[in-house]
């Protein structure tokens, strides 16, 4: 069956929707059959993908509060084998929405219910925060990705992310493991890349992917075009750095 | 009487820890009396800041709990005229804990009451969220700062933002105003922050400060320091930015 991948951090702007959207994307093009859920209330992945929420009649918000299914709301992008579950801003009051449901943890697992036997991966591109809509994804997931943005105040927030995800598996979820750490934005001119990524493998071990994502301008200006930079500019070292992150994953996961 | 600047995106990683440190740093370096409050659980403006939270018996989330005055919280830095109420992960626990709470959106207000008297600006760094702590955020202020990173995702949350600034200004803090937007991580050899930033003027016009935030290795090193850039280096690109931000908002604030 297919896996269902959390892509989260709380320290903002480390990389997490460029990684749900190029990874997705990279593995969409080796033939896989995949799908990226927006849980975050920016809607970043959706834009990223070439989507406008305002076209969707039903969104992860109806999936999350149970009033759409995953057909209903999952919508092919321009890229043959990728689609994606969109997000909009009414997701933000989810949150306080749900306070008073029962297992108000589990409703975007229930949502996702079928995933797993249509998609071979499933990303979920989490907000920046350690609340309920994260929560969600954690508890959704078998499997979770930290993007690792290689600066100083990006090392801090680790310890929170991982206490919050062993929560999760102890009390909601036991086959949630770490597939991995994925440093984002390193710039090799810089010391202070190279200190951070040494104090992630010093940490972390083999857990941290060995491919890294350098910082790049057209990973950046990907965005404005409504499309992954592995399609837009295949040559680019940002679209070769999710490509070998992609070929990385299948490795890991025995995905033929 | 004392200003009270809330520094607000919830679009992660645009520079409002940063905006935070160095430009109180620059206002205390010009001989005023300048509070940071740390208002994320991620605590990046306390180290930014050169503070441990582990050594602070109260911090942040007390001040919101009600359970220590602003004097048992406030921390001298090593910066004369600069002090710093620091954060501390507990934070985090606050949204769920005030739930039930009367007043819950003017916790940090009230906390606060004395800070206007005693300083000449306070500046309050935000988590990268719309939720409890902002909101409290924004019902203690009187101004809005916002960081918009030159890049395209960060354009499309704006929206949201000022909706929420424009609910709390309407049912919570009359007095709310948006001081300006600050155009941070301009790189000027990519189109796409010249097209964002002509963008933002588009959009807000005599609302976005005159100063810009270049890119700067500088700034993303100073944290390893425990220091703001201001002070570490003060020739980098970075620093002279940030003091010729501090010399606009003291003309926009008639600070003498
Ligand atoms: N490797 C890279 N090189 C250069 N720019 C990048 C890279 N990866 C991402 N970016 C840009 O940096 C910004 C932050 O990335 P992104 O939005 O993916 O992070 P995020 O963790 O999803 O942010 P948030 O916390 O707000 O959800 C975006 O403008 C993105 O285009
Ligand atoms: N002008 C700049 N040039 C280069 N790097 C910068 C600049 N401003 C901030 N940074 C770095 O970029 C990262 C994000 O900045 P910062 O942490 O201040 O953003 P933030 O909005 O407070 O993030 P969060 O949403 O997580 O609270 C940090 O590693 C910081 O050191
Ligand atoms: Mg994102
Ligand atoms: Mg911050």
């Amino acid at each position: 069956p297919g896996r269902v991948v959390c892509v989260a951090n709380q320290k903002g702007g480390v990389g997490k929707t460029t990684t749900c959207v190029n990874l997705a994307a990279a593995l969409a093009l080796r033939g896989h059959k995949v799908l990226v859920v927006d849980v975050d209330p920016q809607a970043n992945a959706t834009t990223g993908l070439g989507l406008d929420y305002r076209r969707s009649s039903a969104t992860a918000y109806d999936l999350v509060l149970g009033e759409a299914s995953l057909d209903e709301v999952a919508v092919q992008t321009s890229i043959a084998g990728l689609s994606c579950v969109p997000a909009s801003p009414e997701l933000a009051g989810a949150e306080i929405e749900l306070v008073d449901v029962e297992q108000r943890e589990s409703r975007l697992g229930q949502g996702l219910g079928g995933a797993a036997a249509r998609y071979e991966m499933v990303f979920l591109d989490c907000p920046p925060s350690l609340g309920l809509l994260t929560v969600n994804a954690l508890r959704a997931a078998d499997n979770l990705i930290v993007p690792v943005q290689c600066e100083y105040y990006a090392l801090e927030g680790l310890g929170q992310l991982l206490e919050t995800a062993e929560l999760v598996r102890r009390s909601l979820q036991p086959s949630l493991r770490i597939a991995g750490f994925l440093l984002t934005m390193y710039d090799g001119r810089t010391k202070l890349a190279e200190q951070v990524a040494a104090e992630v493998r010093r940490h972390f071990g083999a857990l941290v992917f060995d491919s890294v994502i350098p910082r790049s301008v057209r990973l950046s200006e990907a965005p404005s075009f409504g499309e992954p930079v592995v399609t837009l500019d295949p040559a680019a070292k940002g679209s070769i750095a999710y490509r070998l992150l992609a070929s990385e994953v299948e490795g890991r996961y025995g995905l033929v």
